[in-house]
This record gives structure tokens, sequence and C-alpha cells, in this order.
């Protein structure tokens, strides 16, 4: 399954790529120059080599993954999450994959629904999966990430660092709104 | 703890520690990393006093500055060396500063190591390491940024007495932007457009001191300072440097590749990309560095939207966990998923430069246009996914995601120059395309090509054999 989404990805960028080159071609038959053809496909050339980019990434992530030596549940877990970075690339960039027909309508929908399977797949392992990037809490500097979860007792005791609240009635109060209260 | 984490954490269908360990290149790798962290947190020194986002600017500047040169310290008699443990202790240790010495460490040395000749090495280096050099690498002109060839920094060469004449002849030329350069730094390496023999020889490298190693007051001729507060980065002293006809001996020049004779013949590189290395290096290193401010947000709103609970979904009932939510997942589990993506291909990249550096270093350059390409193109695809990413995940902690409380502002003001540094992104998208472009005719002939871009000879008339299994 991985390498039929790699295979998407691999088109795209081709098909890109030689749009590109097709542009920059048409232009200089047309009487430009190189660099002026080069110049007027500046955003062409953009997309094909995100699309290059992007496949390159999902390449490595599935080859890294196939590969990895860890139980067969963990490997589970990381070609769900491996799936979804290629299914979201396809879906969220969706013209550039149907734009010469490569997917099907029909294709369409299986990667919608896959996309929202996924979501369902990977949703009992989201908090191990963010965990086993191991960051400690002083790394994080979060109240809202912290390792035991206690984000409320957390935010108060940040708020009470604020230097606002070292006066109980602020300086300003006496020079700017007690005047302005009895004028 | 919490006990809808606690519950979180119970339902997981895997072991995180095999992940870890996948991630961090073995168990005994995680092992270190742990045990520096720790050294790192338990560190009476480094327990800071209020959070940084109550501190001033100069109060920020001066902690971090403390706490880095610490930190150095106490990693030389730990005899830690490697760059990535070093890393995992600092971060820990302040991992709320910008490291005001993080071009000195990461810039000035390896540039020295890189492109100085042995006598140079020798001369320098070990001052660097002992911070009697505090150095810098002053490229960026407040004019000029990815576009290294439109510098306007001089050197001149005079033959009579064997000196370069530095020159910052427009305002525009003025360096700008480089780390540490305002206050803190002693000297640099000055990007400058040579000029010897009446005639331009194209961008070097220069030992320029900036200020005296005794009094830190400046040398004649020399003008920096602060560039003032930024959007994040603010532990670090940005600076502006000014050179009005500072010489400096012949022997300044970074010489191990092009070089300048006594009576100013210039002697020019084998190859005039020889010079990329360091540049190559530091994107390599980007990428994982972005996978790691996006995974770092990820925990952050994950565990948190965990812990949330926001209306009722029937009437009456519990209010759910916000991580229950179809939408909430669709914004946080691809970005958890491109956080992963990331990590991996920044390892990669890693491991591709350290293969092909080692064939630079034998004066084998063929393999460098396609590692230039890979990691300038790969190094804009990660900041964007990351700057994107990281806000997003600030949107999925609802109110609290906008105040410092939640550690997501840090991160994005801290990752997000990432975008503009190292070569503005869209320059590096078409430097990637450059590439792609200048192999096509060959991708087209079905010539010999590197196995990264075979593919893109393949028959575009195919289509998608997906079935609903996907």
């Amino acid at each position: 399954a991985l390498g039929c989404l790699l295979k998407a990805f691999q088109h795209r960028a081709a098909r890109l790529l030689s749009d590109a080159a097709a542009r920059i071609e048409n232009l200089v038959r047309s009487g430009k120059s190189r660099q002026e053809a080069w110049d007027a496909s500046t955003v062409a050339l953009t997309w094909a080599a995100k699309a290059y980019c992007h496949t390159f990434v999902v390449r490595t992530f599935s080859q890294i993954v196939s590969d990895a030596a860890v139980d067969k549940s963990t490997k589970d877990v990381l070609t769900a999450l491996c799936k979804l970075y290629a299914i979201d690339g396809i879906i969220e960039n969706l013209g550039e994959f149907i734009e010469d027909g490569f997917f099907s309508p029909h294709q369409v929908s299986f990667l919608k629904n896959k996309l929202a399977d996924l979501l369902a797949e990977i949703r009992p392992n989201a908090v191990a999966l963010v965990d086993a990037f191991d960051y400690p809490d002083k790394t994080l500097d979060s109240c809202l990430g912290r390792y035991d979860g206690q984000v409320y007792p957390a935010l108060y005791e940040y708020a009470k660092n604020s230097p606002f609240n070292e006066q109980e009635v602020l300086d300003s109060y006496h020079k700017f709104i007690k005047p302005a209260q009895t004028e | 703890m919490n006990p809808d984490l606690a519950q979180e954490r119970r339902r997981a269908t895997f072991d995180p520690e095999q992940v870890t360990s996948l991630l961090y290149r073995g168990p005994e790798n995680v092992r270190k990393r742990r045990y520096l962290q720790n050294a790192a947190i338990q560190d009476q020194v480094l327990r800071g006093s209020k959070p940084w986002a109550f501190q001033s600017r100069v109060e920020q500047y001066e902690t971090a500055l403390q706490m880095f040169i610490y930190m150095m310290k106490k990693l030389d008699e730990m005899g830690v060396t490697d760059p990535l443990e070093r890393m995992y202790y600092q971060e820990a240790g302040a991992p709320h500063y910008y490291n005001p010495m993080a071009l000195h460490t990461g810039m000035f040395i390896p540039s020295i190591e890189k492109q100085g000749t042995k006598e140079q090495k020798e001369r320098w280096l070990p001052m660097a390491r002992s911070l009697q050099l505090i150095g810098t690498y002053a490229q960026t002109e407040m004019g000029h940024g990815t576009f290294i060839r439109g510098l306007e920094t001089t050197a001149s060469y005079d033959p009579s007495n064997q000196e370069f004449v530095l020159n910052s002849p427009t305002v525009t030329s003025m360096k700008f932007w480089p780390g540490g350069l305002g206050k803190t730094s002693n000297c640099c390496l000055v990007m400058a457009q040579l000029i010897t023999q009446g005639k331009k020889r194209g961008i070097h490298l220069f030992f320029v001191q900036i200020r005296d190693l005794k009094t830190h007051r400046h040398m004649p001729g020399v003008e920096s300072g602060d560039i003032g507060p930024k959007f994040g980065f603010n532990s670090n002293d940005n600076g502006y440097l000014k050179l009005s006809n500072v010489r400096i001996p012949r022997e300044n020049m970074l010489m191990r590749y092009s070089k300048v004779l006594e009576d100013g013949t210039y002697v020019p590189p084998t190859n005039q990309r020889i010079g990329y290395g360091t540049m190559v290096f530091v994107r390599a290193h980007i990428v994982t560095n972005s996978a790691r401010g996006l995974s770092k947000a990820c925990v952050i709103a994950i565990r948190y939207s965990a812990v949330r609970r926001q209306t009722e979904v029937s009437p009456g009932g519990p209010e759910a966990q916000i991580i229950d939510y179809q939408t909430q997942q669709y914004k946080l589990f691809p970005l958890l998923a491109t956080a992963y993506a990331m990590y991996f291909t920044g390892r990669y990249a890693e491991d591709y430069y350290e293969q092909i550096a080692s064939e630079i270093e034998a004066g084998n350059l063929e393999s460098l246009n396609q590692l230039h390409a890979v990691c300038a193109g790969l190094k804009a695809f990660s900041t964007w996914a990351c700057t994107a990413g990281i806000e997003t995940c600030r949107l999925c902690c609802g109110g609290h995601g906008y105040s410092h409380a939640s550690g997501i502002p840090k991160l994005y003001t801290y990752y997000t120059p990432g975008c503009t540094y190292e070569g503005e992104n869209n320059v590096m998208m078409l430097q990637v395309a450059r590439f792609l472009m200048k192999i096509y005719p060959d991708i087209k002939r079905g010539g010999p090509i590197h196995e990264f871009v075979q593919y893109l000879g393949a028959d575009l008339t195919q289509k998608s054999c997906m079935t609903e299994e996907v």
C-alpha cells in the first residue's frame, strides 16, 4: 500500500516537472530567451520542486518504517502514521494529483474514506506517539503539554509569576485610573 | 497524574520506548540522551529564576549568556564532544533561550575547520575553543541576503604592506543580522568581495578582529551594535557591522581553497562550489531541527487535547475530550505524522551529508550538486511545514495556546526564522528546480541518473492502480 501511495507522489512530481519544462520550451519557441522563459515559469518550477521534495519525504518515511527493527504492533502504528502522511498530502494537494486524471473520482473517495479511518486508527495511540518523542517537561516549558497533565494548577502557578501580581494595587492605578475617575 | 492522560497511556497498543529508540538511533543513544538531559535538569545553577517570558530583553540575554557559558564549560569537563549530545544537554538546561554563542560554535568554528589552512586552524581554533576569541559568521547585509554574489562589502588587497582593506561602502552593505555580532563577539568571519590587482575575484571569507581582546572595545574603523528586539531570538544580540578602511593581514583570508599570494596574484579554487560544504551541512541539520520544533508543538497540543474537555456530546452528558472530535484529529494527526516524517528525513539527510562530505574532502565533487539540491529543498519544505504546523497546534489549544504559558508562541518564534535564514525558502525551491531542469534532458534520454530522480522519467500516461483498500 505504501508503494502505491509513493507511486502517486512520483507521478505528480514527474508530471509537474514535465509541465514546467514544456512551458519553458514553448516560451523559447515563441521567441523568448531561455532566461526570460525561466523567469516567466518560476511558479510552475516551484510547484515541481515542492512535489519533488514531498516525494523525497514520503519515500524516506516509508523506507525507514519498512526497514525498522520493531515489533509488529509498533510497525503497524508507524505504518498507519506513514499512510496518513501520504494520504493527507494527496488530499491537501488534490488538484495536482487529479489534473491529468491519475486518480479517478472513485479513487479520491477511497482516499477520503481511508483518511477518516486512519484518524480513528491513530486516535488510541496519539498520546503514546507524542510520549515517544521523549521530551522532558523542562524542555517543553509548557503548562499545557506537561507529562502529568496537571494543566490547570500549572496555569495558575504560572499566572502568579506575573510582575503585575507583585502589588495588590498598581502605581498606574493611582497615576491614571484614579484621576480619571475623580474627573 | 491526570486520569484522562493516564487512561490514554493504558490504552496504547504499542510500546513507545521502541519508537523512541528508532527516533534516536538505538537504546544506547536514548540512554545517553536521558542521562545528559537529567544532568542539566538537576543542575542547581541551571534552575532559572522567573519564567523567561516575564524577563526584560537584557535579563534574557544575560541569563542566556550565563547559562550557555556555564554549560559549555560543564560539557567540556564531562568530555562531551559530540555536537548532538551537547545540544541535548543545552536544550534541557536552557530550553527557553537562544544561545548567544550559537554562531560561535555552530558556524564560526566549523568554517575555520573546513575552510582554514593548517596554520590558520592552529592559530585560531585553540583560542576560539577557550573563548578568548568569540566569533560569528558575518554574511548577510542589510540590503543583501540569499544572493551571496550580490554582497557589497569589499576586501581590497594592498601588496605594498600585504594587507586587505575592508570596507562597507554603502548603508546597504553593512552586515546585519549575524547572531552574537552586536555585543558578544570580538571577531568574525566576514564575507566580502575580494579585489586584487584591480579585479573583482568573487566572494571570500576573511577573519576580522572587531574588538580588543582585553578591553572588548571596538578596533579602529569598526562600528558594531545590536539591531534591536525581534519576533523571537531575543536572548541573542543579532548585530550590525560597519567597516571603514579596516586593515587585516594577508594571512587573515581563509585560504584553504583559493589564495592571494604576496604580490596579489589570485589563485582560484579548483572548483567554485567547493566552499558550499558548510552551507549544505547547516541546511541538512535544519530539517531535523524543524522536526524537533513541530514535534514539541504536537506533544503540547495532543496532550492538552486529551486533558481538555469541551461541550457535552449529548444534552446533560459529560463534556468530551477535545481529542475525540474528528476535526481536532484532522488538524493534529497529520501534523504528528509530518513530525515523524521530518525526523526520519532529517536523519537521512544528515547521513547522506556525512557520506558525501568525505567525498568532498577528498576532492570528489560529483555528488555535491545532488546533495546541494536535496538539502536546499528539504530545508525549505521542512521549515514551511514546521512553521505552519506549530501555528495549527496553537489554534488547537484554544485561548490558552495564545499564552506564553502554553509554550507554543515561543516555539513559533524560535522556529519560524528557519523559513528565511540560510536561504529564503522560495529561492531554495528554485535551486531545486534549476537542478531538476539541468538533469531533465538526461531523464528524457534515459541516461544515467541518480536513484533519487530515476522515477522522474516514468510514463506519464499511467493511471493509479489504487483499490478501495488503499
